[in-house]
């Protein structure tokens, strides 16, 4: 995973 | 996904569909704050600027929309429906609401994961989304009948954000490179605001009382 991908939450 | 962040998701729907039940159904916004309503509608606003840019999931995008029309249909509601604004305790809730915007955006100009426009409005966003509530909680504790709706509505929200945490900890457990101190943070501090909110509401449960906070 990347290390920034906490965009999948809302 | 996992189970914490479904569960998570759902009861932050439940707690919008709760309070938009109360207010279309009833036409009744008494006890809920206008100003923690129109902070959520611009958290969202300035969470979800990738909506059209980055697709992640139907579900994420779903959801963003759902989030996004009904904060501002109830601040739509509780400003303008000619029945709505009448039940609005606008005495009570005097929280300046606009102190909390300059803090978070300054914080989000200086602690950031990247300096860019997006990243920089989501990072406000989460600031502001962990102290958006303090108005209603200030306005709970004036409120010497809290009805049931009300009630059931702020646990759930202070459920979403305890949810959220457990699934943080899931993903960190399970995914690689897993660290975001800012969201982490944040999050923690928002949870804790519902603290002792949630302890009067477990007493009342209890003992089968009315809810009432302390002033």
């Amino acid at each position: 995973a990347e290390p920034s991908d906490l965009k999948d939450e809302l | 996904m996992n189970i914490f962040r479904l569960a998570g998701d759902m009861t932050h729907l439940a707690s919008v569909l709760v309070l938009l039940l109360k207010i279309h159904t009833i036409k009744s916004c008494a006890g809920i704050s206008l100003k923690t309503q129109e902070l959520f509608a611009i958290v969202f606003a300035s969470r979800y600027l990738d909506i059209f840019t980055d697709f992640i999931s139907l579900y994420n995008t779903l959801m963003k929309l759902i989030f996004l029309g009904s904060s501002f249909s109830i601040v739509w509601y509780i400003r303008r429906h000619k029945l709505v604004r009448r039940s609005y305790d606008k005495d009570q809730d005097t929280f300046r609401h606009y102190f909390l915007l300059l803090p978070c955006f300054i914080l989000a100009l200086l602690i950031n994961e990247k300096f860019t426009f997006k990243e920089v409005m989501w990072t406000f966003s989460l600031y502001l989304e962990a102290v958006a509530i303090l108005p209603q909680l200030v306005l709970l504790q004036r409120t010497k009948n809290i009805d049931n709706l009300t009630g059931q509505y702020v646990f759930l929200l202070g459920a979403y954000r305890g949810l959220y945490i457990l699934n943080w900890i899931y993903r960190y457990f399970t995914e690689p490179h897993y660290v975001h101190w800012i969201p982490w943070i944040s999050g923690l501090v928002q949870t804790l605001l519902y603290a002792d909110f949630f302890y009067y509401y477990f007493e009342s449960w209890k003992n089968n009382k009315k809810l009432q906070l302390p002033a």
